[in-house]
């Protein structure tokens, strides 16, 4: 038998609609320690990493490990059903083949509840060894996003180069160059507005933007993201869930010509 | 564009 009760059930909303166009169909894994997935795309070039704490829900009711088959496109398309303000209970039976996904409105006048198929999903689950990361960027998650998008309408590919001076991203199109350059900034007034680099040697990676850009759909879960580069190691583009825990997206590079 | 690696390279099956 599993239950789990977020009052929060936007949280769980926005997840689906950061993940559900890079990945198709996923298992949800729930044990004591919480909520979690992990998934490739397609391609197999990005993986998304997801973990909601069990402490982090108002209930949480998870007799034993069970793995959930979902497409992530019928997910989303019944959790958007859900008020912004809704709790969200998702429930299963052990060996069951359906989940259900149950709605309340604040003030208990609306009850609703979806059931959905699951499904059987071949997946491998990828070991993600502990790296040291040269450079670390905790910056305002907008202020990546909007710069993902106005470096695609000029090329294809990002240069994330992180130096003392501060974190650059280039591209390069047909129609011409971007350069665009962040200095470190913890002098404002706000912690969320802060860029903040950590830097144990300079870094310089060559990312697909397309995959950039759709990892940038996680951006109204947290107002800060945190971008770490090493050389020759994905990239780590992590939004941090409430107190919950966190959405992670791993991007291979490029292969330098 | 550039090549691209598979994210597979860089992580153990677990």
């Amino acid at each position: 038998m599993l239950e789990l009760r977020l009052v929060q059930g936007s949280l769980l909303k926005k997840v689906m609609e950061s993940i559900k166009d890079l990945v198709n169909d996923a298992n949800f894994d729930c044990s004591a320690t919480g909520f979690s997935l992990q998934a490739m795309d397609s391609s197999h070039v990005a993986l998304v990493s997801l973990l909601l704490r069990s402490e982090g829900f108002e209930h949480y009711r998870c007799d034993r490990n069970l793995s959930m088959g979902m497409n992530l496109g019928n997910m989303a398309k019944m959790l958007k059903c859900a008020g912004n303000d809704d709790i969200v209970t998702v429930k299963a039976d052990d060996g069951g083949d359906c989940v259900t996904f149950m709605f309340e409105s604040p003030n208990q006048d609306k009850i609703a509840d979806f059931e959905m198929k699951l499904m059987d999903i071949d997946s491998e689950h990828l070991g993600i060894p502990e790296a040291e990361y040269e450079a670390i960027v905790r910056m305002p998650s907008a202020e990546f996003a909007r710069i993902c998008k106005d470096l695609s309408t000029i090329g294809d590919t990002v240069v994330i180069s992180v130096t003392k001076e501060g974190v650059k991203f280039s591209t390069r199109g047909d129609i011409g160059t971007a350069n665009i350059v962040l200095r470190q900034n913890t002098s404002v007034d706000k912690p969320e507005e802060a860029t903040i680099i950590e830097m144990e040697t300079p870094v310089s990676l060559t990312f697909a933007l397309r995959y950039m850009n759709s990892f940038t759909k996680a951006t109204p879960l947290a107002s800060q993201v945190t971008v770490s580069l090493s050389s020759e190691l994905p990239v780590v583009v992590e939004y941090k869930i409430a107190e919950m825990g966190y959405l992670r997206f791993y991007l291979a590079p490029k292969i330098e010509e | 564009g550039l090549p691209q690696w598979h994210i597979t390279i860089f992580f153990n099956f677990g």
